[in-house]
């Protein structure tokens, strides 16, 4: 489901200050792979990510997504690709503030349909049932604490059933019961539906529970392990 | 440092959807004590946790901080005291994203003293040194990691040398390595300089390193463990 070749990514190219953070990482995920991405902070693990959603561009290399290479693909083509294939877990959930949970989890159905619609608020409603927000569907995001604001997230991200999950540490603001039944509910959506997940976290334990776990160092890919 | 008597806070206030979310809480966190909040996701940490560092009003209840009732004292007194006495680290960070690393964890000082003085660039450097981040310290705010802008708050908020640290789940983006150096340097500052820490963490592991653990249930304290 997504395949990089010699990806690499470059702040402030062109500037003095140009950084390199990703030097050449080849990756392949496989359809309906359960895989953590580990590593220190500031090793790349975010960069990565934004890069295989299709947030920002590499530098240079090859990524492919759904099996359509993404290097000559313009935004436009960019965003119908993203709309389709994946669901995004920000690590600062980014979540719309003025808005309530239920509407922050039915926003991208909203999007890609013009409309709200009733099969789109059951689907919504359910998964909020299922991260534990049952009854907070009405309140504004900024009205959320800060692992319920994560858990809405999450909920938004596996609203459309997308084919790839990509989840930036899904569970740091979370007690250990409540990031189980999150990594729980991940799980199920990759086997009942087959969704394929790619979840940057720094809790060994859970990284643990992956099929296979890619670790990242100073923006390299430093050691591969499987279950 | 701090004493809370049947602190109770309710949102929305006056409002159809009114609701308590802390249910009389009483506390009492001795000079120099160093311990830990914890509780599930929804509990009321933060809540608490704003309350104790004069960000919010309590609905009714008492608390004082370092000897002076809150109960009575206008916005400018309590400006005051927290500046005084407390450093915060926020659970979304919180910083200035158009300023950089070493200009956040000074912004304390600015504030205090008016200008940008040699001695605060000092500390703050060495702080930025000992968090990690040697080298990124003319970083925009913005453009550093999820967990390198954690380390960013974390300086800040003890840049100040504050009697009392308030930590709203600092390591949740961190790796286990870097969560534990963070963690000594709270340590290393609450045994040298005596400055009491209040930390709320989903980390059990740290919890169990602090003095005493308080737990934190729909809004109550559950239960109290010392070491
Ligand atoms: N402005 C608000 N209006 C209504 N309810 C609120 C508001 N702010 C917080 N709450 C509610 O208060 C409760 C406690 O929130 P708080 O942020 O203190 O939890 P927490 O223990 O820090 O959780 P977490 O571990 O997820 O960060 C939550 O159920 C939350 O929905
Ligand atoms: N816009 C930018 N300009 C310059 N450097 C950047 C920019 N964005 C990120 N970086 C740097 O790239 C490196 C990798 O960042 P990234 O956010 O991918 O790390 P991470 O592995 O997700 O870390 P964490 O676990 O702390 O979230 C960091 O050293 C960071 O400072
Ligand atoms: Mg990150
Ligand atoms: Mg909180």
């Amino acid at each position: 489901i997504v395949s990089l070749r010699g990806l690499r990514k470059s702040y402030g190219v062109g500037t003095p200050v140009e950084t390199e953070v990703l030097h050449g990482i080849d990756i392949e995920l496989a359809e309906g792979e359960f895989c953590a991405l580990i590593g220190p902070s500031g090793s790349g693990k975010s960069t990565l990510l934004n890069l295989i959603g299709l947030l920002e561009r590499p530098t240079s290399g090859d990524l492919a997504i759904a099996g359509s290479e993404t290097a000559g693909l313009k935004e436009q083509a960019l965003t119908v690709l993203r709309g389709r294939h994946i669901g995004f877990v920000f690590q600062f959930h980014h979540l719309l503030p003025a808005f309530t949970a239920l509407e922050n989890v039915m926003m991208p159905s909203i999007i890609e349909q013009g409309v709200a619609t009733a099969d789109a608020e059951a689907i919504s409603r359910d998964l909020l049932l299922r991260v534990g927000l049952k009854g907070h569907e009405h309140k504004k995001a900024n009205q959320l604490s800060g692992g319920q604001q994560q858990r809405v997230a999450i909920a938004r991200a596996l609203s459309r059933s997308p084919r790839l999950i990509l989840a930036d540490e899904p569970t740091g603001n979370l007690d250990t019961h409540t990031a189980d039944d999150i990594f729980a509910l991940l799980r199920e959506f990759n086997r009942e539906r087959g969704s394929a997940c790619l979840i940057v976290t720094h809790d060994p334990r859970l990284a643990a529970r992956c099929d296979r776990r890619i670790e990242l160092v100073d923006g390299r890919v430093a050691h591969v392990s499987s279950a």
